[in-house]
């Protein structure tokens, strides 16, 4: 539907009248994208290190685990270099309507993977316990 | 495509965080590990048994991959001589279990209870600190047989473990048999006996927590020291020190409290 549409709307910050201004914004946003797709969702390294935060006395194992985050913009259109959700992209059109009220799509974990932990508690017992959702193992735009 | 990883990207600006930071750091990690302050054990040592063997099982897991649920896909590494290792036993328990916990003994050291006839050896363990929502599935009193040269070695012995019912009594009325086996002098190697039921009721009244009595009688129903057989107590050796473990299923979801 964004065919026949060749004008450009510079004013980002201008709220589209019509779904017609929306897309003409749209098409302006994946203009800029295209210059600087640097910027798109992605996993980051992020290790967070039980070693470093004082603890080997009292955690067993492991020393530390590799946590990742997720940062990034999820622009439009968000199919074209990144993970997104289907609804990601409505959400995208409809943000691009009414910018001030509808958030863009959020850049965040898709998958998640969980992480053991072995450590004494205050009575010198052991626990192993495990922890959903620890890890990061996708990011994606919902 | 959800099912492939990201391609990673290294942004995160390396720096060394304030005393503040750190603090705040340290606050929210203890947070998501469902702790209210870190842990300060007083005495805290890696070559005792217990800790050993939860060393396996954190390792057996490790080995075969974090699973989103559960401890599942696990191998086990099957020896019952030298430090604890991982049975086939306590693989099935694994498969289901949430959290898995090991307790050392709070009782005195090689404390001997005599009644009448018997050398009875008492264990004591605190089970009042369990997590709220964690459900006791299965749990086993441990503890190490060491080979006796000065016995013939086709002796055999019965070992009993009793849950104490009452402080103080002079009969044996106040002990409930909840498991035995049948040893040989020549044997050397871990014994486990199961004590789940008693867990689960230790955990719902911590007051019924009067421990465990051990007690080793020959074949003829002579009452035995058990460490004339090679079953060490409190004094063995670190990575020989009986104990116990228990294995835990979540019963609710675990919300964190709002900061």
């Amino acid at each position: 539907s964004a065919h026949g549409h060749k004008g450009r709307n510079p004013n980002r910050s201008k709220k589209p009248k019509t779904p017609q201004d929306a897309l003409k914004v749209a098409e302006a946003a994946a203009e800029n994208l295209s210059t600087d797709p640097k910027q798109g969702c992605k996993k980051h390294e992020l290790y967070v290190s039980f070693r470093d935060l004082g603890w080997q006395d009292w955690i067993i194992a492991p020393e530390g685990y590799a946590a990742y985050y997720c940062q990034g913009e999820c622009a439009f259109p968000l199919n074209s270099y990144m993970n997104a959700t289907n609804h990601a992209i409505v959400q995208t059109l409809v943000h691009f309507i009414n910018p001030e009220t509808v958030p863009k799509p959020c850049c965040a974990p898709t998958q998640l993977h969980g992480i053991s932990v072995l450590y004494f508690d205050d009575s010198s017992n052991v626990i192993l316990k495990k922890y959903r959702n620890m890890v990061v193992r996708t990011c994606g735009c919902h | 495509n959800f099912t492939l990883d990201n391609e990673v990207q290294s942004s995160f600006i390396q720096r060394r965080l304030r005393n503040q930071e750190r603090r705040e750091m340290q606050r929210e990690i203890l947070s998501i590990l469902g702790l209210p302050h870190r842990p300060r054990p007083h005495i805290y040592t890696k070559q005792n048994a217990a800790p050993m063997f939860m060393l396996n099982l954190y390792n057996a897991i490790s080995t075969y991959g974090q699973q989103p649920a559960g401890f599942s896909y696990y191998k086990p590494v099957f020896t019952t001589q030298g430090p604890p290792m991982v049975t086939p036993q306590d693989s099935s328990f694994l498969n289901d279990a949430d959290m898995v916990m090991s307790f050392v003994n709070i009782g005195q050291v090689d404390r001997e209870i005599k009644t009448q006839r018997r050398h009875n050896r008492e264990f004591r363990f605190d089970l009042s600190r369990i997590p709220e929502g964690e459900a006791v599935s299965a749990a086993e009193f441990r503890i190490y047989k060491d080979y006796i040269r000065e016995r013939s070695e086709n002796e055999t012995f019965h070992v009993s473990v009793y849950q104490v019912l009452q402080e103080t009594s002079d009969s044996d009325d106040y002990l409930f048999l909840l498991d035995t086996r049948v040893v040989w002098a020549a044997e050397e190697g871990w014994l486990v006996f199961d004590i789940t039921a008693t867990s689960n009721q230790w955990v719902v009244n911590p007051d019924q927590n009067l421990g465990l009595q051990l007690a080793l009688e020959s074949m003829d129903g002579q009452s035995v020291n058990p460490r004339l057989v090679g079953l060490l107590e409190g004094s063995g050796p670190q990575d020989k020190q009986p104990f116990m473990v228990a294995f835990f299923k979540a019963t609710e979801v675990r919300l964190r409290s709002v900061r």
